[in-house]
């Protein structure tokens, strides 16, 4: 298993 | 001119002591609304948010926004020279290159100030939308403490599944396997003894618990704690921090190779 960077999950404001 | 007392200076010491292992550096960016913190961990897979209003600190004053840039090892070692029981300020010039910390004991015969070095720090805003979840859950903060505690001395990772029976917190390790369920309980009498699983739909998501484990750091600033869950999404740990505002953890979750 792996996690992807919240970067991922959220745009850059 | 940035100016900010704390009559419960100990909040400040324990909102630190909550960060410090997690985020090494960030900017405290202040504004006329409070005092704000996003930081990211080194490998960027959780995120610490802190939202300090200005109408929860005893006197508030910012005449420009400003992005003060923290090493939080540092403050943690001047704010470990600060009374549980003392008054904080924090003060800065406009474009100051440091801090001033403030230190007054209750009885006013002890007064101590420290300049903290400020740096300059590339910091990327992530845009945290607001959101509905699956599921919320609010439960004592001493309890998720002492679960996702008991948790980490059997496996790695967390799957966290919210239904209609409960919460439920599967691990397995080389010692074998563990499953914590908690129920929806209202009974006792204190509120923040209760647990609450508001449900909207059932969901369950894989989390490391190193990252948990840590996030339970902030049980001294708040009696509960709520999570938010919703698929393929990074959980919501947080710990609302009085009248002063809230620190929330962002963790993503672990996902299929």
């Amino acid at each position: 298993m792996h996690q992807e960077p919240l970067t991922a999950y959220f745009p850059s404001a | 001119m940035f100016e900010a007392r704390i009559t419960q200076g100990s909040v400040l010491k324990k909102l630190v002591e909550a960060l410090k292992e997690l985020v090494t550096e960030g900017n405290f960016d202040v504004s006329n609304t409070g005092l704000s913190l996003q930081a990211m961990d080194s490998s960027h897979v959780c995120l610490v948010s802190l939202t300090l209003r200005e109408d929860g600190f005893d006197h508030f004053r910012c005449d420009r926004n400003m992005a003060m840039g923290i090493h939080f090892g540092n403050l943690s070692k001047i704010l470990k020279c600060a009374g549980n029981e003392d008054t904080i300020t924090l003060k800065a010039e406009d474009n100051a290159d440091q801090l001033t910390l403030m230190f007054e004991a209750p009885s006013q015969d002890r007064i101590s100030d420290f300049d903290l070095k400020l740096m300059s720090i590339e910091s990327e805003h992530l845009g945290i939308p607001d959101q509905d979840y699956s599921a919320e859950v609010k439960l004592p903060s001493s309890e998720y403490q002492r679960i996702v505690r008991d948790l980490t001395s059997i496996g790695d990772t967390v799957l966290i599944s919210a239904t209609k029976e409960g919460i439920k917190f599967s691990t397995s390790g080389d010692v074998g396997t563990a499953n914590i369920t908690l129920r929806h309980n209202t009974t006792p009498e204190k509120p923040e003894e209760q647990t609450f699983i508001d449900l909207k739909e059932p969901v369950a998501l894989t989390f490391a618990l190193r990252y948990l484990n840590n996030f339970s750091k902030a049980t001294p600033l708040a009696p509960q704690v709520k999570l938010s869950l919703t698929k393929d999404l990074p959980i919501v740990v947080e710990y609302q921090v009085g009248e002063l505002g809230s620190v929330r953890f962002y963790l993503a979750p672990k996902i299929d190779d």
